[in-house]
């Protein structure tokens, strides 16, 4: 059930985009936060043999079966979370970034991480003045149990307050923003610590980048609409 | 060569681009810096230009005490003061039908990129990846000379005497981190964080490449049926159809060395 070959034609130097028929998976194991249970992590490896040529590429991540809902409560104006349909309290710590000479070892990461753990976190929240965290940051919350909420680069104190206002546009390049958004959601989308992204710190984006980043990230139609049955759509793949 | 990813992270020297008398054609052909003499020196990579600086002792290391006073900052020393050369050699010997890719995870905040004396204009962001294919231009059978000349934000700013929330926030009009022009708990950066900051590496492949590979999940009747869905890029480098047999496995470890197909 969890192994899968498929045939695809692609025409000279070209990029086309494929999608294989979904997996079946019948009860698999729960990624679950520190403290809610196990952070069961299952290996997806991918290979694409050529014909008349063998193995041409390969790729493989850990990725864990959750998922994540919040929204921000009315009573409260509180952003609440539930994991795998269970409520979580949310104990969290503020990241700027490891070191600020950017010498972010593996090893730093493992440590300041299972820190966090250790104290009982379940959040790790990364503060838009500082990195979008690297895919060695996302392994060891994905293998501790913290939940990471990511924000891009945009804070109020450098994009919009101030007297005079400072930058109240944002960046002046908002194409290149959207460009740099794009590529860092497709780094870390597979990451089962992966839970919000944010538009910035204390501060919405400007009007375009704030559209277009909801659009990016909006849940695509398909994972919205279920039959009778609770199935998704013939035409999924 | 083996089909996959080789980090380079090992071997690089910088030197400040206005100590260096070469070009990059020259550094990546006839002159390349044969090792850490003046004005070159072991370099950090992935890291920061003050990041190699600290490394070498050229200046005190910021974090400790009131040392970041000692080291000059951007706006004060000018924008070419961090513009650095990073310089590496790497093998990679190609097969027929082998293709290779040089990529850059992180650069702040943009770049020249000189492979054997052929030059490629990395754009700005550092936020971003960059992967060029060198298949063309790569030497079989002998060492490859590559050099990188980094380029810091194009508004590092100024730190009023007061300090503040990101300096005087020009930082925030570049697609960069921004703390790096100081903050209430933060003194500021001296080189904006301009360099490799994050992984080099060479991947090779064969006429097929595998690109950016998307997981997600779909859950149903309480968790007891769920689907993962799989969509990917796929390139094909070759001047001809190239039929393709892709293949997905799902493994899970359930005891040591026991993996669940």
């Amino acid at each position: 059930e969890h192994l899968q070959t498929q045939h695809v034609s692609i025409p000279a130097r070209s990029r086309l985009q494929y999608t294989f028929p979904p997996l079946f998976f019948y009860k698999p194991h729960l990624w679950w936060p520190n403290g809610m249970g196990k952070q069961s992590l299952y290996n997806v490896a991918i290979i694409v043999d050529v014909k008349g040529y063998g193995e041409s590429d390969s790729w493989q991540q850990h990725f864990g079966f959750r998922k994540i809902e919040s929204h921000i409560d009315g009573a409260t104006g509180g952003r609440l979370f539930k994991v795998n349909g269970e409520p979580i309290f949310i104990r969290g710590g503020n990241w700027i970034l490891s070191d600020g000479l950017l010498r972010l070892s593996k090893k730093r990461y493992s440590t300041d991480i299972k820190f966090h753990a250790d104290m009982n976190f379940n959040m790790i929240r990364c503060w838009g003045g500082g990195l979008t965290e690297r895919p060695e940051f996302y392994y060891y919350c994905d293998y501790y149990g913290i939940l990471v909420w990511q924000e891009f680069w945009i804070t109020g104190d450098v994009d919009g307050r101030g007297d005079p206002v400072s930058n109240p546009n944002g960046p002046l390049d908002h194409d290149l923003f959207l460009f740099c958004a794009r590529d860092t959601v497709k780094l870390l989308r597979n990451h089962p610590s992966l839970a919000l992204w944010v538009g910035g710190n204390e501060q919405i984006p400007p009007g375009d980048i704030n559209a277009a980043l909801k659009d990016y990230l909006r849940l695509h139609p398909d994972f919205e609409s279920v039959d009778e049955n609770g199935k998704p759509p013939e035409d999924f793949s | 060569a083996e089909i996959g990813k080789t980090p380079l992270d090992s071997g690089w020297l910088a030197a400040r681009s206005t100590e260096v008398q070469f070009t990059g054609t020259q550094l990546t052909t006839t002159h390349p810096p044969t090792g850490p003499s003046s004005p070159w020196m072991e370099a950090l990579v992935p890291g920061t230009v003050l990041a190699t600086l600290v490394k070498n002792k050229v200046v005190p290391d910021p974090f400790y005490g009131l040392e970041n006073e000692a080291i000059i900052d951007i706006a004060d020393a000018g924008r070419e003061y961090y513009t650095f050369w990073f310089f590496t050699t790497f093998q990679c010997d190609l097969s027929a039908n082998q293709h290779c890719d040089l990529n850059f995870r992180g650069i702040n905040y943009s770049a020249e990129v000189h492979l054997n004396g052929h030059r490629m204009v990395l754009p700005k962001g550092m936020f971003r990846r960059h992967s060029l294919n060198v298949t063309d231009i790569l030497h079989p059978d002998r060492s490859n000379l590559l050099a990188v000349l980094v380029h810091p934000p194009d508004h590092p700013g100024k730190i009023p005497p007061q300090g503040g929330q990101g300096g005087d926030h020009e930082i925030g009009k570049d697609v960069a981190t921004q703390y790096v022009e100081g903050w209430d708990w933060m003194a500021p950066i001296r080189d904006r964080n301009t360099g490799i900051w994050d992984e080099v590496s060479i991947s090779v492949t064969g006429p097929v490449k595998v690109i950016d590979p998307h997981l997600v999940s779909s859950f149903f009747d309480n968790y007891k049926r769920v689907y993962l869905h799989t969509t990917i890029e796929l390139e094909n480098k070759s001047a001809w159809i190239a039929e393709c047999s892709l293949n997905i496995q799902v493994t899970t470890e359930v005891e040591e060395s026991i993996c669940l197909v």
